[in-house]
């Protein structure tokens, strides 16, 4: 499913220069359910960004399903993406104009559905989360869990093959997060590739497969 | 130190009213170590908010150091906040075109102090939070915990007399999350008021005084 082979990314910073992803080689199957951890900086966010095609390594490269996506173009790129992978960013990235609800149906509106089918789909992924009754609220009249919440509602309203989590559970309370948790490990036993970047040992543990970066490198 | 007497909140979103605070009383002393904890949506950041002075009650009182600062207007509430308490946000707020020392900076420089006085006081705050080597990466050039970090140096700088932290080691691996701890704890040692939200029962549990927040309302 997804196949790295000697990824390296740098970022210059004046004469600084940081090597974020330092030789990662790494192997996900369809299917798999595999957690990242690691120190805060060592690049677990710029690891899930590259895979979700929202960067390109400096060298190496990087097969998605079998197809060399690292040469593709952006337009290809973003075609890809928006296809096959959902993405809960460590941020959220939710947009500001938009309401809960049409944060969670833009993936779908992108992909071409028409209103009345996407609204359904959007609400039953924002009740999954508790936030039925949060619908129609902008994203500054959300709280910091309830903002994370609809990021992951959006992540994956669309069935996505491959989700890439970016600590998606940092601003929730135990009791949320692990409701959270539970439904993503239940889209995973349907076929959905599941890669979680977290801070939290406990929900790190649950994973079939646990890495640990360092320094820009990957553990097993 | 912190005297909340009755305080209510309530948002109005179209035909829905959000009672994000609840009839909330409650007396912190100078030097206390208390955390909040509850889940997503209770209310936490909302009343962190509204003891910063970032938001006021629609009811209710707050005397802050023995000053009723309720009805205080906006630029006398600004020159309160700003002189003497520190607040980390749970959404970081760093300004993106400043770097992080230039960020940390910000408030002493908000504060009269010439470049000279202020550039040593936040290279040690940010060496303290292990950032020495990314002063001069700007927001976007930082992961999600250095910002964090960032947010946390600059909270304590100006060495304010109360702290408001909103989940400050939501974005950070244990390692980094004890040490913030640590210098937190060390602070508040030496006479600063501490008050934590946290979703982290082990980082909660520490504090001397453990406060817990459902559906706006505070239970001790
Ligand atoms: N655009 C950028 N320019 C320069 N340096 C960057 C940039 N993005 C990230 N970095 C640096 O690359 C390193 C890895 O960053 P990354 O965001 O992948 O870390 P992370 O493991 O996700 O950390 P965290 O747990 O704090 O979120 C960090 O040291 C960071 O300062
Ligand atoms: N500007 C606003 N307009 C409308 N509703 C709001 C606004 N800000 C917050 N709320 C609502 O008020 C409630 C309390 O929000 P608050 O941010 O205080 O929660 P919290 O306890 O900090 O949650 P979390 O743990 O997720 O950060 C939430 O249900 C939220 O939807
Ligand atoms: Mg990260
Ligand atoms: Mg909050």
């Amino acid at each position: 499913m997804i196949e790295l082979s000697h990824i390296h990314r740098n970022f210059q910073v004046g004469e600084q220069s940081v090597h974020a992803l330092d030789d990662v080689t790494l192997r996900i199957a369809a299917g798999e359910y595999v957690s990242i951890m690691g120190p805060s900086g060592s690049g677990k966010s710029t690891l899930l960004n590259l895979i979700g095609l929202l960067d390109r390594p400096d060298s190496g490269s990087y097969r998605l399903k079998g197809e060399d996506v690292t040469s593709l173009d952006d337009d290809r790129q973003a075609r890809v993406r928006n296809r096959e992978i959902g993405f809960v960013f460590q941020m959220f990235h939710l947009v500001p104009r938009l309401t809960a609800l049409e944060n969670v149906e833009l993936p779908l509106l992108l992909a071409g559905m028409a209103a009345t089918e996407r609204r359904p789909l959007a609400e039953q992924a924002l009740q999954s989360m508790q936030l039925d009754n949060r619908a129609h609220h902008k994203p500054e009249q959300l709280s910091g869990g309830q903002r994370q919440r609809v990021a992951i509602a959006r992540a994956i309203v669309t069935r996505p093959d491959v989700l890439l989590a970016d600590e998606p559970t940092g601003n929730l309370d135990h009791e949320s997060g692990r409701e959270v948790i539970h439904i993503l490990e239940r889209l995973n036993a349907d076929g959905l590739t599941l890669l979680m970047v977290t801070h939290d040992p406990e929900m790190g543990q649950r994973a079939r497969r646990k890495l640990l970066m360092r320094d820009g490198r990957m553990e097993e």
